[in-house]
């Protein structure tokens, strides 16, 4: 139940930012280009250690392939409103 | 759990349908749902009461895009339902994502599944990452008692057990992949992938990635059985032969071949035998070698016949597999071949075979073939 991986690098980002921030409460919004790419990449940390993938902090194929999944839309871990 | 461990504070939940997909015969979502609420029922003693108008505490919803929560679904695919934690007003409420195609049996998605994980959350379970869990975020279709060990442990830290049914047999606790006692059920390539079956999981090894993918059996063949002895690739055919009791299955890629399964004793084993314990096709001899007991055969994939002079001793023609504590190992519980070597499996060891040498040439973990 996963839909084929992106291969566009940007495609890739957006997939995993949009994932970040429906289940990992990634905040949306500018943080210039430095901060952002450190709160994605400790928000992957999070999803990476969730899943027990190996923590790397990058988008790497593992991880993108679970991002890819058919799931529930409730957040993994986080603050619910 | 959620934060702050919502739950409801009776044990009388109402639930309520307000809609219907078209996927799905009315009866057939009244059914789906019945079971699903009924999976947390059985385990509890919550009790739940449908109404057909007014407010109920789990109100249950079809909706494509953005339907009502300014939380949008997504499409196809991708996020299939969301439920939120027990409260009042919107809490407890369950949506489904109209987009998705809800069905009833393994094809995807289906509806019993997705509504009995969603109703985990309209009960106060948040996600689990055990991936044999009802509650991990990411779909499988599975046969059977959905709740593991972990999803019970939760609801009754909520609820309490339910004092009148006996204890569930929960699904098995998904395997620890770098426990040190590992050993496996079954071992074998697919299309250049490496397939390691335990209990009722299999680790999908990729030479790409690093991580191996725990996936549960019935995820992928609701067909095959819980427990799997014995599995090998014969790459000429382009078959996967799985070994579960006196029967066999053979997978073409990820499809099961129709015609299976069939019984061990049509490749010429003795109607004594009664399970295969390990299998391996040697590629260079065009030989499939069945270990059983203490014994093991030959079988030839061209002629498909038992070669003659078989059974033969494990211990006579695999000398030097040894226990820690200096026993003869004679019987395997996995076996595979790559570049020259054998590779016996037993208990929490692996046993390195040459052939060239004829004798065992390396001793390591089992689960270094996990990357522990």
């Amino acid at each position: 139940f996963t839909k084929p991986l992106p291969t566009d690098e940007r495609e890739r980002w957006l997939l995993a930012e949009r994932y970040l921030r429906r289940y990992y409460g990634m905040q949306p919004g500018l943080l210039g280009k430095s901060k952002s790419s450190d709160v994605m990449a400790e928000k992957i940390r999070v999803m990476q250690s969730f899943f027990k993938l190996e923590i790397t902090g990058k988008l790497d194929d593992d991880t993108l392939e679970v991002m890819n999944k058919a799931r529930c839309g409730v957040l993994d871990v986080g603050e619910y409103n | 759990l959620f934060p702050q461990k919502p739950k409801w504070k009776n044990t009388v939940v109402t639930f309520r349908i307000t809609n219907y997909t078209p996927d799905l015969k009315k009866e057939d979502v009244d059914k789906a749902i019945h079971n699903a609420l009924r999976t947390w029922s059985l385990v509890t003693p919550l009790r739940f009461k449908r109404l057909r108008e007014g407010n109920a505490d789990i109100m249950i919803s079809f909706g494509r895009g953005e339907h009502g929560d300014h939380n949008p679904f997504d499409g196809p695919d991708g996020l299939l339902a969301h439920a939120y934690p027990p409260g009042l007003g919107i809490g407890g409420d369950t949506h489904f994502d109209e987009d998705e195609t809800w069905t009833k049996d393994s094809h995807a998605y289906n509806l019993f599944l997705v509504a009995a994980h969603e109703f985990g959350h309209a009960l106060g379970m948040a996600h689990s990452n055990d991936p044999g869990s009802l509650m991990f975020p990411v779909y499988s279709y599975a046969k059977g008692f959905p709740l593991s060990e972990d999803d019970i442990k939760g609801i009754q830290e909520l609820y309490g057990p339910n004092p009148d049914h006996e204890k569930f047999k929960p699904k098995p606790e998904a395997p620890n992949k770098c426990d040190p006692e590992l050993s496996i059920d079954a071992v074998t390539e697919l299309r250049g992938e490496t397939l390691i079956f335990k209990d009722g999981y299999f680790w999908r090894l990729h030479p790409q990635f690093t991580e191996p993918e725990l996936t549960l059996i019935h995820s992928i063949w609701p067909q095959l059985p819980k427990k799997i002895n014995a599995a090998y690739e014969n790459l000429e055919k382009d078959l996967v032969i799985i070994f579960s009791g006196i029967r066999m299955w053979a997978l073409n890629g990820y499809t099961l071949v129709a015609g299976y399964p069939k019984y061990i004793h049509t490749l010429g084993l003795p109607k004594s035998i009664r399970k295969i314990d390990a299998a391996v096709h040697i590629r260079d001899t065009g030989k499939t070698l069945l270990f059983t007991d203490e014994e093991y055969w030959s079988y030839n994939e061209q002629s498909a016949t038992m070669d003659q002079g078989y059974p033969r001793s494990i211990k006579d023609d695999f000398p030097g597999m040894q226990e820690r504590d200096g026993d003869e190992v004679d019987e395997v519980d996995a076996a595979t071949y790559k570049n020259g070597y054998l590779y016996l499996y037993h208990e929490n060891l692996q046993y390195e075979y040459s052939y060239n040498r004829r004798k065992v040439t390396r001793i390591m973990r089992a689960n270094e073939l996990l990357h522990c």
